[in-house]
C-alpha cells in the first residue's frame, strides 16, 4: 500500500556512481597480504579436479595426518597464513622443533649427549629448506634461546 | 593553501626510495635509516608537514594505481597487474605501520609503551586517506576506483591486528583464550581504540557519501578479521564492555549501509548494481545470523527502524535471530501450547536503546497518564494527528520535505513502549486474548487500527509484526495483540490487512521468524477467528491457492 | 519472493562459525586455510 517513492536527485547520482563501481571487480587478493609463492590466482582447472575446499581441511586433525614433507611445504610456501600455523602445530606434534636463527626444523636423532640450562648437544635430523631435504647433523648444539 | 616549494619532489623521492626498500625485503632493517632521511628532508619537522607528506604520498600511490589500471582498461585485471598495484600500496602501508609502531614514547620504565601517540597518528593518517578518497570521488566521479584506498585501509587493519607488537603491545597476543592477563585487557582496550578509528573512517566513507566505494566498503565490513574484532567474544571473558562497544560500532555501519540501499529497496525493482550490493548484504547478514545471533537480537529494533518495508527477506533474517542457547519448539508441532513455554514470560534480553524516539516530554507524559488513568480523553483523538506532526517534524529536521507517511521509527517506538507497558500490567497473569482485552494499551492499538488510513495502518501492523521473534514475552504479547485486533476488527478490510502483513512475510523465501509462524498457524487453525470464512481468502484463484499451500506447509 | 539463501555457498548447517573463512559478499566459495592471513609468530615469516 505504500506505493513507489520517486528517487531524489542525490539517489540518482549515487546510483550512477554505484553502476560505475559495479564494473570494478573486488578480487579476493585485494584484501589479502601479498603471497610470495602462491598468489591467489583463480585458474579454471579441469572439472574432474576437486573444485571445493576439502572438508575439515582447516582442522589440526587434518594436518596431523599429512606427511612431514607436505607439512614442510605448507610451512615454507604458505607463509603468514593459517595453513602455516597448523603445519607448525602438526610438526611439533611429531617432535620437530623450530630453530629461530636457522629458521629450520630440527628433530633429535637420539638422546642428546649433554643437556644444560642453555643448550643441548647431540645428533639431529633437520630439514634444509634450501636444498629441500632432510639432513643429519652430528655434534650440533641447539641453543635454547633459539628454540621457538 | 599550497604545499611548501619542493615538498612534492621530496615526498616523491622518499616514496620511491621506500618502495625500493620494501621490494628488497629490507624494510625492518632499513626503516631507522629511512626515518633519518625523512628528518633530513624536513618531513617530520612539524605536524603540518607530516600531514602534507601523508596526503601527498596517498595521492601519489593512488595516481600510480590509476596509471597501472589504465593499461588494462577492459575486462578483469591480470594478477600481474594487480600485484604491481599492490607492491606500491603495500610499501606505503608498511611505512605507515612502522611509523605508528615507532611513534610515541616507550621509556624502559613503563611496562607498555604509551599507545596514545600511536592511536593519534593512526587517526590522523586514516582521516587523510579518507579525505583523499572523498575528494577523488568528487573529482573522478564514475572513473573512481576503489583499489588503492581499499588495499591500504584493509592491509593497515590486518597488520595492526595480526601483529600486536606493531602497537607496542605484548607479543603473546591472546594465545590463551581461557583467561586474560592484565596485559591482555590493556591490549584489548588499545585494539578497541584501533577498531574505533577504522569504524570512524568507514563512516566517513559510507556509501551515501562515497557510493563508488560501496562494494569495497561492504567487503571491508564483511572481512573476517573486522567481523572478529567487532563482534567476537574471543578471547573468552573479554571485557564485556569492549564486546558491546564493538557491537555498537558494527551496528552503526550496518545502519549506514541499509540507509543507503533503502530508497532503492523501497521501490522493489532494483537496478542491477543495487541488486548486486543487496545480495552481498543478505549474504553478510546470513553469516551474522549464523555466527552472532545475539548481536542481531540486540540490534533488531535499530535495524528494523531503517529496513524499508519492502526488504522483507532482510527483515526476516534479522527477526529470525534467537539466542544460541535457546531451543525453539517446532512451530508446526500439532497442538503446540506456546503460552506454556517458560520463555514466553521472559522479556527479550537487550540493552539496546529503545523508545528513544518518545523523547517529547509532553507526549510521553500524556501517554503515561492515559496508560494509567485513561485520561486525558482527548489523548486518543489527538494521537494520529500527533504522530503525523512528529513525522513531519522529524522529516524536516533530517532535511527532507513534509512526509505524507508516518515516521516508522516513531511508530515502532510507540508500539514497543505501549506493548511493554501492557506486559508489565498483565504479568504475573498469563498473557492471553482475555487478559489483553479491554486494557488501555489495547484501546490505543484498536484506535490506531481503526483511525489510521491504509498506509498508516500498514506501518502500524508492521510495527507489531516486527515483534514476532523467538519465544519471549514480547512475541507472546504482540502475537496475541495481532490476533485480538483480527478478532475484534470492525471491518473486513482491517482483517485483510493483518493477513497481508503476515502472509507477505511468509511467502518470502526462508528464514521466517518463529513468532511469525506460530501466529499465522494460530490464525488459520483457531476457529474463533473464522479465517476461512472471509471473502478475501478467495478474492482470486491464485490467492486461494496461496493460502491453501501456506496452510498445508503450516499444518 | 526474495533469494534462496541456502544457495549462496554458505554451509548454514556448520556447527563452527562461518566468518573466519568467509571470502566476502561476492565470492561463491569459502577461503582455504592457505588464503587466511593469520597471526603466526614473527619468526615464521621466513621471507
Amino acid at each position: 500500500p505504500l506505493g513507489p517513492v520517486s528517487l531524489s536527485k542525490s539517489c540518482y547520482y549515487q546510483l550512477a556512481m554505484l553502476d560505475a563501481a559495479a564494473h570494478h571487480q573486488i578480487y579476493p587478493s585485494d584484501s589479502q597480504r601479498l603471497r610470495l609463492y602462491l598468489p591467489a590466482t583463480r585458474y579454471q582447472s579441469p572439472s574432474y579436479y576437486p573444485q571445493t575446499v576439502l572438508p575439515h581441511s582447516d582442522t589440526a586433525e587434518f594436518f596431523h595426518r599429512l606427511s612431514t614433507e607436505t607439512l614442510f611445504f605448507i610451512f615454507y610456501f604458505m607463509e603468514g597464513t593459517k595453513a602455516q600455523y597448523l603445519a607448525a602445530k602438526a610438526l611439533k606434534k611429531q617432535s620437530w622443533r623450530f630453530h629461530t636463527k636457522y629458521m629450520m626444523w630440527f628433530q633429535r636423532h637420539e638422546e642428546p649427549k649433554s643437556i644444560t640450562d642453555e643448550y643441548e648437544q647431540g645428533t639431529y635430523i633437520y630439514f634444509d629448506y634450501d636444498k629441500w631435504g632432510q639432513r643429519k647433523k652430528e655434534g650440533f648444539t641447539f641453543e635454547y634461546r633459539y628454540l621457538e | 593553501e599550497g604545499d611548501p616549494p619542493g615538498l612534492v619532489e621530496r615526498t616523491e623521492k622518499l616514496l620511491r626510495e621506500w618502495v625500493g626498500i620494501h621490494q628488497s625485503g629490507q624494510t625492518a632493517k632499513m626503516f631507522p635509516i629511512f626515518v633519518q632521511q625523512m628528518t633530513v628532508h624536513g618531513i617530520l619537522k612539524t605536524d603540518d608537514l607530516v600531514t602534507r607528506f601523508f596526503r601527498l604520498s596517498t595521492e601519489m600511490c593512488v595516481e600510480s594505481c590509476y596509471r597501472l589500471l589504465a593499461t588494462q582498461p577492459n575486462g578483469p585485471n591480470s594478477l600481474e597487474l594487480r600485484t604491481k598495484c599492490y607492491e606500491t600500496l603495500d610499501a606505503f602501508t608498511m611505512l605507515i605501520v612502522l611509523l605508528i609502531k615507532n611513534s610515541g614514547s616507550s621509556s624502559s620504565t613503563n611496562l607498555t609503551p604509551e599507545p596514545a601517540a600511536k592511536i593519534n597518528l593512526l587517526s590522523k593518517i586514516l582521516s587523510i586517506i579518507a579525505n583523499v578518497a572523498i575528494k577523488d570521488q568528487e573529482t573522478r566521479r564514475a572513473e573512481f576506483q576503489h583499489l588503492a584506498y581499499y588495499r591500504i585501509l584493509i592491509l593497515l587493519f590486518i597488520e595492526l591486528n595480526l601483529s600486536p607488537p606493531m602497537l607496542g603491545l605484548p607479543t603473546q597476543g591472546f594465545n590463551n583464550f581461557n583467561q586474560m592477563t592484565a596485559n591482555d585487557v590493556f591490549a584489548d582496550n588499545v585494539q578497541l581504540q584501533v577498531l574505533y578509528e577504522f569504524s570512524k573512517t568507514l563512516r566517513l566513507l559510507k556509501p551515501s557519501r562515497v557510493p563508488s566505494f560501496a562494494f569495497a566498503w561492504l567487503d571491508f565490513l564483511s572481512h573476517r578479521l573486522f567481523v572478529e574484532k567487532c563482534l567476537s567474544g574471543q578471547p573468552a571473558n573479554r571485557p564485556s564492555g569492549n564486546i558491546l562497544k564493538g557491537w555498537a560500532l558494527y551496528a552503526q555501519l550496518l545502519i549506514d549501509l541499509i540507509k543507503f540501499e533503502a530508497p532503492f529497496l523501497r521501490n522493489v525493482e532494483l537496478p542491477p548494481s543495487v541488486d548486486l550490493l543487496y545480495k552481498g548484504t543478505l549474504k553478510m547478514f546470513l553469516v551474522l545470523l549464523h555466527d552472532f545471533p545475539e548481536f542481531l537480537c540486540e540490534y533488531c529494533y535499530s535495524l528494523c527502524d531503517v529496513i524499508p518495508c519492502n526488504a522483507i527477506q532482510l527483515r526476516n533474517l534479522v527477526l529470525s535471530a534467537f539466542p544460541r542457547k535457546m531451543r525453539l519448539p517446532d512451530p508446526f508441532t500439532p497442538n503446540l501450547k506456546i503460552d506454556q513455554l517458560p520463555e514466553m514470560s521472559q522479556p527479550p534480553k537487550t540493552s539496546a536503546l529503545q523508545n528513544n524516539l518518545i523523547s517529547t516530554v509532553t507526549f510521553k507524559d500524556e501517554l503515561d497518564s492515559f496508560l494509567k488513568t485513561r485520561s486525558p480523553v482527548s489523548f486518543l483523538n489527538n494521537l494520529v494527528g500527533y504522530l503525523r506532526a512528529q513525522s513531519n517534524q522529524i522529516a524536516l529536521s533530517l532535511g527532507g520535505s513534509k512526509m505524507n507517511s508516518l515516521n516508522v521509527p516513531l511508530l515502532n517506538a510507540l508500539v514497543l513502549y505501549v506493548g511493554q507497558s501492557a506486559i508489565s500490567s498483565i504479568q504475573p497473569r498469563p498473557i492471553s486474548l482475555t487478559n489483553i482485552a479491554g486494557t488501555t494499551q489495547m484501546d490505543i492499538f484498536q484506535h490506531l487500527a481503526t483511525k489510521l488510513d491504509t498506509e498508516g495502518r500498514y506501518l502500524f501492523l508492521n510495527a507489531i509484526a516486527n515483534q514476532l521473534r523467538y519465544p519471549n514475552s514480547h512475541t507472546h504479547y504482540f502475537s496475541s495483540a495481532l490476533l485480538y485486533l483480527f478478532a475484534v476488527a470492525p471491518s473486513e478490510q482491517i482483517q485483510e490487512q493483518i493477513t497481508r502483513v503476515l502472509v507477505e512475510r511468509l511467502i518470502i523465501m526462508r528464514p521466517h521468524p518463529w513468532g511469525l509462524l506460530v501466529t499465522f498457524i494460530e490464525l488459520i487453525k483457531n476457529p474463533i477467528f473464522k479465517f476461512w470464512k472471509h471473502e478475501f481468502v478467495r478474492c482470486a484463484p491464485e490467492i486461494e491457492k496461496l493460502f491453501e499451500s501456506v496452510a498445508r506447509s503450516c499444518c | 519472493f526474495g533469494t534462496d539463501l541456502t544457495a549462496l555457498g554458505l554451509n548454514l548447517t556448520a556447527t563452527e562459525k562461518l566468518y573466519p573463512s568467509f571470502a566476502g559478499p561476492w565470492s561463491d566459495r569459502t577461503l582455504s586455510v592457505h588464503e587466511i592471513d593469520y597471526p603466526v609468530p614473527p619468526e615464521y615469516l621466513i621471507s
